[in-house]
């Protein structure tokens, strides 16, 4: 990984004393090289090698680690100050239900992120009611209403109804009749240049004003991550992200990028299509990853 | 932005900054801009115009000639399609199935997706709309027996296209790649030189992992083509140009929507073009 390159790079260095302008342009190309491969955004890495490069001027070659081992360490703790810092936990409603919406782009993972939460959160206590609002897709009900009688979690629908936003209203009264004190909104895939659609997420945000709107990304989502994630939260606000289909070998730069440009919070990951599969984000580990 | 200025060293930052932006990533980024010096010197380009129009045209040269997906009239033909989990492989074999229905071919679909919840209704409600057949098992059924199945079936009704879909898979889960591996060999060994195309399906938004599943992908099935979705989006997909020019597998086909008409042949020049919008 970036580890060994820099070794490699650097090795006339060890305790030399301070490293020079030249060792650390010639450590930063490497930095940059192993960023951009990993799918962080452009103008990230940037920002970023020069947060860096402040850093590692002047910074003294200590005996016990080589130069490489010394940007190594500064590269990661900046990581681990770019990804870290956030909570990992739903902030429950102190008056119920909680609302939680799922969006995103096609294919991310909402919904099988949707029964995952349902799962997890009904393990910590909670009573969840799946509403499917995604009234596109074919067969979208049905694949939520399939994860929910896997679950025995309720899923709420309105069958033949094309309106995604009278759902989710009648699916947050519904749990209120029934006693159930979370509800999670899966929400179709769509483009964030979609204008009809993001402002189908707005209508429905207004109609049952969710406590928490989390965005699920793909892991492997190249350079495009930022438009998307910046286009989400502002057209529409965004609290959260989930990070899906971690359990590929991508490097998942993406994390890095939205969490950079956007500032908020990477709740969870995805880390498999089983049900049992989301966890809490764990920064070391993916700083870990992004370095390869 | 280039046109009217003299080409400089800023220039070519500019360019390798944009080829980053759409995901063609540092290796093929500078193996293209290596070609672009060359050709700059070679037909004496001056201005920043003709170094655009130059880079374009190395892209879609680098990228071939457009490749039509392979058919044999009067024969079985069978479409394999493979990739990772969500990248839209089951809507386009819908949009598929409706293409070649409408040219007066008999299609079946088979519903290789035994594992995803309501895979199979997914691709049901598809082969409705395109109003082809439909071969599928219930959910938790072997996919194997799904295939074996549809090829028995497509042979007796004198199918002209089977597609077949299957579930999608990371293909650093061995596995599910293994499970593929079986897929393939069910077909060649029921139906003999049948299969006409392996079709790898990959997202526009994905990043370099996608090198690396063209790469696995093409370890365990013979892919013969790429399907990029999702170009509707912003993403550019530029990560076809660095697969072509690593793993050597032709794009072919794209797709522009969720409609069943969101479909259409791959274009070198359009896409090269695309890029610099
Ligand atoms: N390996 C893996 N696959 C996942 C994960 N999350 C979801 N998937 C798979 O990704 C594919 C897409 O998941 P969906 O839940 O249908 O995605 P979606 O965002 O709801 O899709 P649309 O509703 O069409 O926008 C399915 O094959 C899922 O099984 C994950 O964490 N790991
Ligand atoms: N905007 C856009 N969306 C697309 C395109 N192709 C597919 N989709 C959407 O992407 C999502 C996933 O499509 P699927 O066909 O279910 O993908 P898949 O590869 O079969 O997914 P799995 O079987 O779960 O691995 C759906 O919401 C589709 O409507 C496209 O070209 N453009
Ligand atoms: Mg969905
Ligand atoms: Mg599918």
């Amino acid at each position: 990984g970036l580890g060994d390159k820099l070794q490699a790079t650097l090795k006339k260095l060890r305790g030399k004393g301070k490293l020079t302008e030249k060792d650390i342009s010639d450590a930063m190309r490497e930095v940059r090289m192993a960023l951009l491969e990993a799918d962080v955004n452009l103008k990230v890495v940037r920002d970023f090698v020069n947060a860096v490069k402040e850093r590692a001027i002047g910074a003294d070659v200590l005996e016990s680690l080589t130069p490489g081992q010394q940007i190594v360490k500064i590269v990661h703790e900046e990581l681990m100050n770019l990804l870290g810092g956030s909570t990992s936990r739903i902030a429950i409603a102190s008056k119920p239900p909680t609302v939680l919406m799922l969006v995103g782009l096609q294919g991310a993972g909402k919904t099988t992120q949707a029964g995952k939460l349902a799962l997890s959160l009904r393990k910590s206590g909670r009573h969840p009611l799946l509403v499917a609002c995604d009234v596109y897709r074919p067969a979208a009900i049905e694949q939520l209403q399939v994860l929910g009688r896997q679950l025995d979690i309720p899923v709420f629908s309105i069958s033949g109804n094309q309106n995604p936003v009278q759902i989710a209203k009648q699916g947050k009264e519904e749990a209120m009749r029934q006693g159930r004190d979370l509800v999670i909104i899966d929400t179709a895939g769509r483009l964030h240049v979609d204008e009809k659609l993001m402002q189908e997420l707005k209508d429905i945000k207004a109609a049952v004003m969710p406590h928490e709107i989390l965005l699920v990304v793909d892991a492997m989502t190249g350079q495009d991550a930022v438009n998307v994630a910046e286009s989400f939260n502002s057209t529409l606000g965004i609290d959260g992200v989930i990070v899906t289909k971690l359990d590929g070998d991508t490097r998942g730069g993406a994390a890095l990028s939205i969490k950079a440009v956007t500032g908020k919070p990477i709740k969870f990951v995805g880390m498999g299509e089983k049900l049992d599969t989301l966890e809490v984000f764990h920064p070391d580990r993916m700083a870990s990853r992004i370095l390869g | 932005l280039l046109s009217g200025r003299k080409i400089d060293e800023e220039m070519y930052e500019e360019l390798e900054d944009l080829l980053i932006m759409h995901d063609v990533g540092v290796t093929a980024a500078t193996n293209l801009l290596r070609d672009l010096r060359r050709l700059v010197k070679d037909r004496k380009i001056l201005d920043g115009e003709g170094l655009r129009l130059l880079l374009k045209e190395i892209i879609s040269n680098s990228l071939g000639e457009k490749k039509p997906l392979r058919l044999e009239p009067g024969t079985l033909n069978i479409f394999l399609v493979v990739g990772v989990n969500g990248v839209g492989k089951t809507t386009t074999i819908g949009k598929l199935a409706q293409r070649y229905k409408e040219q007066g071919l008999k299609v079946m679909v088979a519903a290789g997706d035994t594992f995803r919840a309501a895979a199979s209704s997914q691709l049901e409600i598809w082969a409705e709309r395109a109003g082809v057949y439909l071969v599928s098992h219930a959910d938790g059924a072997d996919p194997a027996a799904v295939v074996f199945d549809a090829v028995h079936s497509a042979r007796a009704k004198k199918i002209d296209l089977l597609l077949v879909d299957t579930a999608g898979r990371l293909h650093n889960k061995s596995n599910l790649m293994q499970e593929l591996g079986k897929i393939r060999r069910i077909i060649d060994r029921e139906a003999e030189h049948s299969l006409r195309e392996v079709l790898l399906v990959v997202d526009a938004t994905t990043g370099q992992n996608a090198l690396v599943q063209a790469k696995e992908f093409a370890q365990i099935v013979p892919v013969t083509g790429i399907v990029l979705t999702k170009l509707d989006g912003t993403a550019k997909g530029g990560i076809v140009i660095a697969i072509n020019q690593e793993q050597k597998i032709p794009i072919k086909i794209i797709g522009v929507g969720e409609k069943i008409s969101d479909l259409r042949d791959f274009d070198p020049q359009e896409f090269a073009e695309a890029l610099f919008e």
